[in-house]
This record gives C-alpha cells, sequence and structure tokens, in this order.
C-alpha cells in the first residue's frame, strides 16, 4: 500500500528507504550470518540430478515430520523447547531395530546434516575373500563449534540374488582406523546386523563413533567398510546379498546422516 | 537514577496523576491520540524473493512476525506486560523526557527448520532459534 517518491517508499507508518545494492548485499550477508553460514551456497546438480536421490528424499521427509509439529505447536513452543521431540520416524522404512530412537536423536540435534557417498570401493567376486564395500563421505562442510550427537549410515537392501531367502546374514559396518599399503587396514566395529537375505528395505548403522573421530580429526577421515557373512563365516559379496551402492537408484543409494548439538551460538561479525 | 527517585518522590507525590483521582483521562489519550496498542504484525519472510530457491529446499519463506505499539500507560490489560514495564510506564509519565516508554516487543520467540543445500550438495536440516514471535509485550 506504500507509494514511491524519488529513492523513498513512503508506507502507512515510516519512511523507508531504497536499498542499494552493496546494502542488500551487505543485509543478505548479515542474514545468512544469522543462518550460521560464511556465505550463500553454490550446490551444483550433479549429472542426472532430475530423480530426487535418497538423502534429500529422507532429509524432506524429516522436515516435513517436524513442520508439522511446529505447526500443531508441539515443537514451537518457548526458546528452550526441544526440536522436533516426539518425530515419528521418516517414511523411509527401517529393517533396523537397533540404535537410538530417532525422535530421542532429533531432539537433542540442533542441525542434522546428511553426507551423499562420494566414493565406494568393491572388492566383490572377481577378487579373493573377504568381499566389501567400502563408502566415503565429504564432511569438510561441517562447521566448527557442532559436536556430534549421533550419526547412521543408511544402506538399501534388496532381496538377495540367492535361492536361500530365508538364509541369515550378518552385516558389519567397521571405521578404517588406518590404511596398510603391505597388509590389511585396521578396522573399527561401528555395528552389527542380522537380516534374513529375502528382507528388502533401508539398513541403518550406527556409526556415531566413527563421526566424533572424523569431526575431531577431519584428516584422519577413511571412511566405512561393509562386511557381509553367512551363518557359516562364509563371506558374501555385498551386492549379491542386495546391498545397493552408487550403481542403484538414485532413490536408494547410501548415505550418512549425522545429528549435531551446537557448542555455541555462532558469532557474526559486527557491521 | 534510583536513588534520586527515591529523595524526589516525597516532595512530588503529587505529580503522579492517580487514576482514581483523575478518572477516564487515560481513556481519553487512547481515544483522542488513536494510539496503537503493542501487537503482533504479519512479516513473511520470503527465500524467494531473497533468490535463494537455488540451495534451499524448504520452506520457500516463513511468517516471522513483529511487534509495534505503544506501550503507554495503562498498559492494557489483554497486553503481555512485565511488572518493570508497567513501573517504567509510570516514571515515563513523572518523567518523560529522561525515561521512555516501555517498548513493545518480542515476549516469546520459537524456532523454525530451515533444509538448505551446502555448495557440495550435501543436505543440511537446521533449527535456528529464536525466529519467530509467538507473542508481544511490553519490556
Amino acid at each position: 500500500s506504500g507509494s514511491f517518491h524519488g529513492n523513498y517508499l513512503h508506507t502507512s507508518s515510516f519512511l523507508q528507504r531504497r536499498l542499494s545494492g552493496w546494502e542488500k548485499r551487505e543485509m543478505q550477508r548479515e542474514i545468512l550470518s544469522i543462518l550460521g553460514l560464511p556465505g550463500r551456497p553454490r550446490p551444483r546438480p550433479p549429472p542426472g540430478a532430475k530423480l530426487p536421490s535418497s538423502a534429500p528424499l529422507f532429509m524432506l521427509d524429516l522436515y516435513h515430520a517436524m513442520a508439522s509439529e511446529e505447526e500443531d505447536g508441539r515443537g514451537s513452543g518457548d526458546t528452550d523447547v526441544a526440536w522436533g521431540r516426539g518425530v515419528s520416524r521418516p517414511v523411509l522404512t527401517s529393517l533396523s531395530t537397533q540404535g537410538p530412537p530417532l525422535e530421542r536423536v532429533i531432539s537433542h540435534a540442533d542441525m542434522v546434516m546428511s553426507f551423499v557417498n562420494m566414493v565406494e570401493h568393491d572388492r566383490d567376486l572377481f577378487y579373493q575373500e573377504p568381499y566389501w564395500k567400502e563408502f566415503r563421505f565429504d564432511l569438510t562442510q561441517i562447521p566448527s563449534g557442532e559436536c556430534v550427537t549421533a550419526a547412521e549410515f543408511r544402506i538399501y537392501k534388496m532381496r538377495s540374488f540367492t535361492r536361500h531367502l530365508n538364509k541369515t546374514l550378518h552385516i558389519s559396518v567397521y571405521e578404517i582406523v588406518t590404511e596398510q599399503s603391505n597388509r590389511e587396514s585396521d578396522l573399527f566395529l561401528l555395528d552389527l546386523q542380522t537380516v534374513q537375505a529375502g528382507d528388502e528395505g533401508w539398513l541403518v548403522f550406527d556409526v556415531t563413533a566413527a563421526s566424533n573421530h572424523w569431526l575431531l580429526n577431519r584428516k584422519s577421515h577413511l571412511g566405512l567398510r561393509l562386511y557381509v557373512e553367512a551363518e557359516d563365516g562364509r563371506s558374501v559379496d555385498p551386492g549379491l546379498a542386495g546391498l545397493l551402492g552408487r550403481q542403484g537408484p538414485r532413490s536408494k543409494q547410501p548415505f550418512m546422516v549425522t545429528f549435531f548439538r551446537a557448542n555455541q551460538n555462532p558469532i557474526r561479525a559486527p557491521r | 537514577a534510583l536513588k534520586q527517585l527515591k529523595k524526589r518522590q516525597p516532595k512530588k507525590s503529587n505529580d503522579l496523576p492517580h487514576p482514581n483521582k483523575l478518572p477516564g483521562i487515560f481513556d481519553d489519550i487512547h481515544a483522542a491520540e488513536g494510539r496503537q496498542v503493542c501487537r503482533r504484525h504479519e512479516l513473511y519472510v520470503s527465500f524467494q524473493d531473497l533468490g535463494w530457491l537455488d540451495w534451499v529446499i524448504a520452506p520457500q519463506g516463513y511468517s516471522a512476525y513483529y511487534c509495534e505499539g505503544e506501550c503507554a500507560f495503562p498498559l492494557d490489560s489483554c497486553m503481555n506486560a512485565t511488572n518493570h514495564a508497567i513501573l517504567q510506564s509510570l516514571v515515563h509519565l513523572m518523567k518523560p523526557d529522561s525515561v521512555p516508554k516501555a517498548c513493545c516487543a518480542p515476549t516469546k520467540l520459537s524456532a523454525t527448520s530451515v533444509l538448505y543445500y551446502d555448495t557440495s550438495n550435501n543436505v543440511i536440516l537446521k533449527k535456528h532459534r529464536n525466529m519467530v514471535v509467538k507473542s508481544c509485550g511490553c519490556h
């Protein structure tokens, strides 16, 4: 309802000056600073990004669950209200019943970050046993002043390519602690799940310990390694066990979700 | 300032108009000046207008609200006023040049969540505290 006169916008209650381009940029920088961002992110959509990939879909489910709760007023409250309290597990199904409940994890978090798998190494049937899959994530974008409250590695399992669908499989995820050129890498067991070969859905592994190590020493980040074993201890190719990697559909690609709690309020640069 | 007031209070006790002695005086001020009481107003922050939707996934914007209006004595009963605001309003009546009226400001704020891409195409869901005005009042 305002009217323009020269460089000024007259409104019913106050006189507002038009901002110059520089002032607009400064103001945007100020808003970004409040949001805790050093600058405007410039994401580059990866090739074939028209189809939604698993991590953004999962995060969008999480966002909608929390937004609906905020609208209901359950999570909106005052300044001390816990975030997303009582949020139900997002749409992505999980075969896992282990690990900390998602709602409890979220309520302690200020930020949830998903990481797409950047590099995948396979030691499959063309190699000697044991077979494994390795995954790596780019953690360089984690803002400083955050501490990890929980971290999950999520991987989709199809029905195994085996005749015995009721066969039991043990799937274990390790942190790669050190890599050796002349011998096997040093590994640290993070989580173990037992499933049936015929099961299908998302598997969730607790990788909180590894995330904490990586956050403390970002140079030491060597990734995760996944093994599959049959009940008799024989190594199973993860691909044959039905575990999908980078070659799978975009909506079923593995990713990592990390829950952070801010140590302090972001420090804004004085204007 | 407090000490000065204490010393002066006995001498100038008649300077403070007592509502019972001056019936309706404040109501007249309301009516005559048509003052707008402190309340919450609509303010929508649009990420779309900021041109940020290439990295902000959700929401497109959010209702942040703002507080505006006068905090003039007597503070309306419907208003969320602190005891200090009531006292400050009274002192303002005595010394309008040295003590300002109480401020109309948010009394309750809540968080909002933003889902966005970072430069590495990771997706971040972040809760930002104290971004949405839930209620306004006189402070």
